[in-house]
């Protein structure tokens, strides 16, 4: 359960979607 | 010696790119490799497609994700539908860990503005939420998710209308810079270590 104290943004940047890391795994 | 084994049309496509972005000419070339790889994991036509760039992120070519989506539009820069290799070592040249930060920030509020308003609306932000919390295994009731929302409106909207501008953005990042963490990518620094079976055959030095 995520912490109702947490900023929306830092929540969001989580998302395996802005995870561009992915592009380089071979 | 300039030694690019492709058409003479790439490889002044490769030195233009170099000189406008974070990339040397060699790193440009290792992001050639990188891009062929990409844009021909599904359909072989020079393009990374939405398809590609999804299997490409998550290992599955369906798989829908919304900020893979924003991801995917900014790179399209012409909103052709496709990911050029000029659009794409551009858009990845601002992941460069040397790469202006203001740049980062810019792209970050380009990408959470879903509606492409020149704001960050108060719905933007609860349906970007609410879309974490589909692909994660986070769980939060509709008043905790009401409240993250409306707290942090109030800390990032400043002028207090109900929606975040772009000045409103870089002083709210200023105060939280692990907001944009996600912005550099320390392979690209190294980009032609992740790529060491391509450096050996390459005959191009910097």
């Amino acid at each position: 359960v995520a912490p109702v104290t947490m900023n929306a943004f830092e929540l969001i940047s989580k998302s395996q979607g802005l995870n561009l890391s992915s592009l380089f795994e071979k | 010696c300039f030694c690019f084994k492709k058409n003479a049309k790439t490889a002044k496509l490769v030195l233009f790119l170099a000189s406008e972005t974070a990339f040397t000419v060699n790193e440009v070339e290792a992001l050639y490799e990188l891009f062929k790889k990409l844009s021909s994991s599904i359909i072989n036509d020079g393009f990374i497609h939405k398809e590609e760039f999804q299997l490409a992120l998550f290992q599955n070519s369906s798989m829908q994700n919304l900020f893979a989506d924003r991801v995917f539009d900014l790179f399209d820069v012409k909103r052709n539908g496709v990911i050029e290799f000029g659009e794409f070592v551009r858009s990845l040249s601002i992941f460069h860990p040397e790469a202006p930060i203001e740049d980062k920030i810019a792209f970050v509020f380009r990408l959470y503005d879903l509606q492409q308003t020149g704001y960050i609306e108060c719905e933007e932000v609860k349906k970007m939420v609410l879309a974490l919390l589909n692909e994660s295994d986070l769980s939060l009731s509709d008043e905790a998710v009401e409240s993250i929302v409306n707290k942090t409106m109030m800390d990032a909207d400043a002028k207090g209308d109900g929606k975040i501008d772009e000045a409103e953005w870089k002083e709210f990042v200023a105060k939280h810079p692990s907001l944009i963490k996600n912005m550099t990518l320390p392979y690209l620094k190294d980009i032609t270590m992740a790529f060491p079976s391509f450096v050996l055959n390459s005959e191009v030095q910097d």
